[in-house]
């Protein structure tokens, strides 16, 4: 699921 | 981790820094847009609700806390410690048409229609043009910024900016992209370019900035 993975920034 | 991301935390860090010390050294908001604060305070807010739902690492965590802090603080500070000195008659520009608009994209323009995830995509919208209230307020005015508040709408610009070189790195390092994001922060970023040009040919040289309307 790539989108989720902006998701451990800030 | 990369380091275009962890300089770009750090000037993000660093912009609410400067804003906090520059009130409470100065004991006043002058030149301060208020409505700008609140904006980002709400990103903040909209955005890190995933503390309480996923833990990433210490550093984030952490980063997010004090990101949501100091910007309570900033809006406490402008609103009723110094509001005697907050240029509220300055500070026009209609908030609503902002909010708005970026919340009805959020719904509309998502990865996924769920609570947190049009939340999150609200707050990556809404970031994008939190700064306009505060550019308007320099370019009405007619009047100068103080240098202070360029130092700390220069720092806000290289964050996002640095952003941009993380995402193209890891594209390439990682394979992966978020097109919500890249394509916010890429209005962000341009948003403040007029204003990046402005500062380097002028503050740089030791002059008082001004944005023409």
């Amino acid at each position: 699921d790539v989108h989720h993975n902006v998701k451990d920034e800030l | 981790m990369n380091i275009f991301r962890l300089v770009g935390d750090l000037s993000h860090l660093a912009a609410l820094i400067i804003l906090l010390l520059k009130i409470w050294k100065s004991r006043s908001c002058a030149g301060v847009s208020g409505k700008s604060q609140i904006m980002f305070a709400m990103v903040y807010m909209t955005r890190y609700l995933d503390l309480f739902t996923t833990f990433v690492s210490v550093y984030n965590s952490v980063m997010k806390v004090v990101f949501l802090l100091f910007s309570f603080v900033t809006v406490y500070l402008i609103y009723f410690k110094f509001k005697a000195t907050y240029d509220g008659n300055h500070d026009t520009f209609r908030v609503e048409f902002l909010v708005v608009p970026v919340a009805g994209l959020a719904v509309l323009v998502n990865h996924e229609f769920s609570f947190l995830e049009i939340l999150w995509t609200f707050s990556i919208y809404l970031e994008s043009v939190a700064i306009l209230p505060q550019l308007f307020m320099i370019s009405k005015t007619g009047c100068e910024a103080e240098t202070i508040t360029s130092h700390y709408l220069f720092a806000l610009g290289i964050y996002r900016a640095l952003y941009i070189a993380n995402w193209i790195f890891r594209y390439y390092m990682e394979g992966f992209f978020d097109f919500i994001a890249i394509v916010a922060g890429c209005v962000q970023t341009i948003l403040y370019c007029d204003f990046f040009y402005l500062y380097v040919t002028k503050v740089w040289k030791g002059k008082r900035l001004t944005i023409p309307a």
